[in-house]
């Protein structure tokens, strides 16, 4: 059955995107099928696995606006072997308006990853989530099985964490009872900086059984990759950032097959 | 005459608090009244500040919600002289939807600063912004004079650029005609990376007037600052972050001059 994780944090900049395109990215190399779900307005994902601003004329907001049953015309092609997108632009920032009066709203993203999942075409669907707790991450707490915490290895990035695990216990009572933390990874970590260390510290006192040993580290090929429309993976297989992601991705298929 | 700008980019970890914070308090260090209004429910600039959580029980939140015309309660000192906060906390998380019904939603924030504004008790009032181009940010556009923007030298951060400036004109156009660009700091400047110079480029051939010829660096003893609850001017004065910022509101001053 296909698994579906959103990354989230409220936090902006602290590498949701960029784990959810290399993350996937592995999973695909791993031969994987691999579904990227752009929630956000920005299209940052849409945009760094390769599909370009003026090609997303079928997107997730026209998707989950119309309800439509045929699935294919929102599937992109990325720029990897094994992983497909659904598309975002900035239509979806009009869409939290939009819906404001559906009493059902939570639902929307739901309602449209759960067949797709029961169709077992995927393996994993990872949901990439601006930086927010408003309704488009909402939704996507309740149409997943677990939530990925990307923790940016600063001082801000620590403080909002508490916020965002009272989020998706609420979302858990009340909405979706199945939802859990896949786990919290720590990125942009720099050595040289003794915050890093110290971030890093806190995070595994506070929550031992969630962070995974895999530290992405600050790599300057992984911010260089997103203006070639590729995952760092494809674009410098060899750098720091390639290495730490292909890692994370053994690290929570080894989790997988534990649970 | 009291100047209100507002700190603003949808990209989320851009350094939009930390340039609140830091620009705040070089002002504040001329002798310059400054108000940072903290319009994030992530309430960083009011931690970067040095008021603690526990310590807020007045916040930005109940101040728009109970239209208050005795602003005193809500001002705190902050750990810098000359300058003031109205903090937040995660109250104001609710707001967006608990206002959505009301026509004049987009006026709540204005309603509240024209006044402290035509008070003069302050030179400047600074708002931090959340990472979106949701209601928060669209009233810190209705009830600001200009907006300041900075802009992280990378390329998911220039990408969304053009959709900012679209917004800024939308709602100069329909709610505030006043408004107007006060300029785009570079922020995160790291002169190792290639990257950096090329966002630069871009950014100065498309905006040529408004970018300032003051970058800010990426400086590790900005990360450090905030977990004393001070800004990095008074936490360390002497390093690089430092004396960007206070270049950087040397020429701000410079060209207030001109206007
Ligand atoms: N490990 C890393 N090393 C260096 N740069 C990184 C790393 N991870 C991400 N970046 C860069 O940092 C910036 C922020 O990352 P990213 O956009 O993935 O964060 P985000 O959480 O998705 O941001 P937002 O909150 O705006 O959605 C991007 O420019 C990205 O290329
Ligand atoms: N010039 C800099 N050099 C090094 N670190 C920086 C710099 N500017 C900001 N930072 C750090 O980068 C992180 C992001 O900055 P900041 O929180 O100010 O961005 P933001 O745009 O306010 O984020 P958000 O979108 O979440 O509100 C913080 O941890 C901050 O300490
Ligand atoms: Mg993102
Ligand atoms: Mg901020």
């Amino acid at each position: 059955m296909t698994k579906i994780i959103s990354v989230i944090n409220q936090k902006g900049g602290v590498g949701k995107t960029t784990t959810a395109i290399n993350l996937g990215c592995a999973l695909a190399n791993a031969e994987l099928k691999i579904l990227v779900v752009d929630l956000d307005p920005q299209g940052n994902a849409s945009t760094g696995l390769g599909v370009e601003v003026k090609q997303r004329n079928k997107t997730i907001y026209e998707l989950m606006i119309t309800k439509d049953t045929i699935l294919n015309p929102y599937i992109y092609k990325s720029s990897v072997k094994n992983l497909d997108v659904i598309p975002s632009n900035v239509d979806l920032s009009g869409f939290e308006t939009e819906v404001a009066e559906d009493g059902k709203r939570a639902f929307f993203l739901n309602d449209v990853l759960r067949p797709l999942a029961q169709s077992n075409q995927y393996d994993y669907i990872l949901v990439d989530c601006p930086p927010s707790l408003s309704l488009l991450t909402i939704m996507a707490l309740v149409g997943s099985d677990t939530v990925l915490v990307p923790l940016q290895s600063e001082f801000f990035a620590l403080e909002g964490l508490s916020q965002l695990v009272k989020t998706i216990n609420r979302v858990k009572q009340n909405l979706n009872t199945a939802l859990s933390i896949q786990g919290i990874v720590l990125t942009m970590f720099d050595k040289r900086n003794k915050l890093c260390y110290e971030v890093e510290k806190e995070a595994r006192k506070y929550f031992p059984n969630e962070v995974y040993k895999t530290v992405i580290p600050r790599n300057i090929r992984i911010s260089e990759a997103p203006s070639h429309g590729l995952p760092v993976i494809t674009y410098d297989k060899n750098c720091s950032g390639t290495k730490a992601y292909e890692r994370l991705a053994l690290e929570i298929l080894e989790q997988e097959k534990q649970n």
